[in-house]
């Protein structure tokens, strides 16, 4: 199971923070601000008071034992990139940044984040989306009914198209998209692509057909 | 073909803006600052200078012609209000506003808005989702290579099945659903459903693949 750590409790660092807590993980949410921690030491792990510029708080910390630690100061850019870099030479394993900007980004691209965030820009594309297909991905996500879920390729699909699969016609079943064993994201594949041992197919479809391809 | 306005281009209100013009669709962007409105000309059909808390010049701008508007004015929680109150009593069908806090969302809502967007808080979860589970409808919507689109279902392809369409070895596009006539919404349909006169389908691909396909 693996161990968060957000750093910055505005309204993005707090809504990662807890979401990931109420999904069962262990987070630590850290703040400069103690009125920030003590609105979020319920719904969380733990939560301290630190600032994050000082390598000094990060190792007392423990920082290094969290495989995530997610940067979400927002207006102060020079401490995001700050706290960035002394994660990134502290050896933290996967960093994700909050961005304000496209140069921020940038500069947090550059010096190791492995993910940029523009919560403003990404939730533009993702309102327009919504807008334009019919809110059909939040009735997927929201309905009860519909589940999108990782499986692995079992044996005996190995070696075999997603043609002869033929998994809409026999499981009702819908491949948006295969991760092969290096993590590539194959969307959309085509119908002669193959199943390779280790990939894994990302399926929708309704929960019982779900349910009866895992029993396979 | 819907017309869209956008009120306010800050970074998620540009977002919005280019992203459904990129698609297609007609927008026209609003915002008080002059400054704001020449950046965006390029990236949208029109982009006009007006104060959207004065019904005169929303009236002057035809806004009750627009499907859709979205409200994305930030710091000015009272322009944000008022704008929003503006449009429903001028009888906008539906209204997408971006709140600051939850309680300026309360405000929004009971006031009309159709939908209400925390873009910090709602990229939080999403993002927290992401880091649990590789989202792939995030990779989809946020990669500007592939797009989610409605297409008309063409005359030449109805009555004909899924199967015997066979879009994904035709065409590399994934039919995610299909709306009839009636607003049904048939997710992952079946590969012997046929298509009827007046069907929409849902249909994710690369953007070259649905270009190809919308000029058949
Ligand atoms: N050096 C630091 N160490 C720890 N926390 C910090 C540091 N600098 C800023 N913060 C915290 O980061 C949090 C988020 O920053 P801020 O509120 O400026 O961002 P924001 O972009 O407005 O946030 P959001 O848009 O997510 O609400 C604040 O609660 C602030 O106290
Ligand atoms: N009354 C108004 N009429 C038209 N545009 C307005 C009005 N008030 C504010 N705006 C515009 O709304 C835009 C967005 O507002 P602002 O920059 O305060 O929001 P923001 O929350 O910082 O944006 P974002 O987070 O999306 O970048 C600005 O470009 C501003 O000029």
């Amino acid at each position: 199971p693996r161990q968060f750590a957000v750093i910055g409790i505005g309204r993005f660092g707090a809504s990662v923070a807890t979401t990931l807590y109420e999904m069962g993980n262990d987070v630590l949410a850290i703040d400069s601000s103690e009125a920030k921690v003590e609105g979020i030491v319920d719904k969380v792990t733990h939560a301290a008071v630190a600032d994050s510029t000082s390598e000094i708080a990060l190792k007392s910390l423990g920082i290094t034992n969290f495989d995530v630690v997610i940067v979400s100061i927002g207006q102060d850019i020079q401490a995001s990139i700050l706290t960035t870099l002394l994660l990134k030479e502290l050896g933290v394993g996967y960093i994700v940044a909050k961005a304000r900007t496209m140069l921020h980004g940038k500069v947090l691209q550059k010096i190791g984040a492995d993910r940029i965030v523009f919560p403003e820009r990404d939730m533009g594309i993702r309102v327009a989306h919504n807008l334009v297909a019919a809110n059909v991905l939040d009735f997927i996500e929201l309905s009860p009914e519909y589940s999108i879920v990782e499986i692995i390729v079992p044996q005996y699909m190995v070696g075999k198209s997603l043609r002869e699969l033929d998994l809409r016609a026999r499981h009702d079943l819908n491949v948006l998209a295969i991760r092969s064993a290096d993590k590539k994201i194959n969307v959309t594949p085509a119908a002669t692509d193959r199943m390779q041992r280790g990939d894994v197919m990302i399926v929708v479809g309704k929960n019982d057909k779900i349910q009866a391809l895992s029993r396979e």
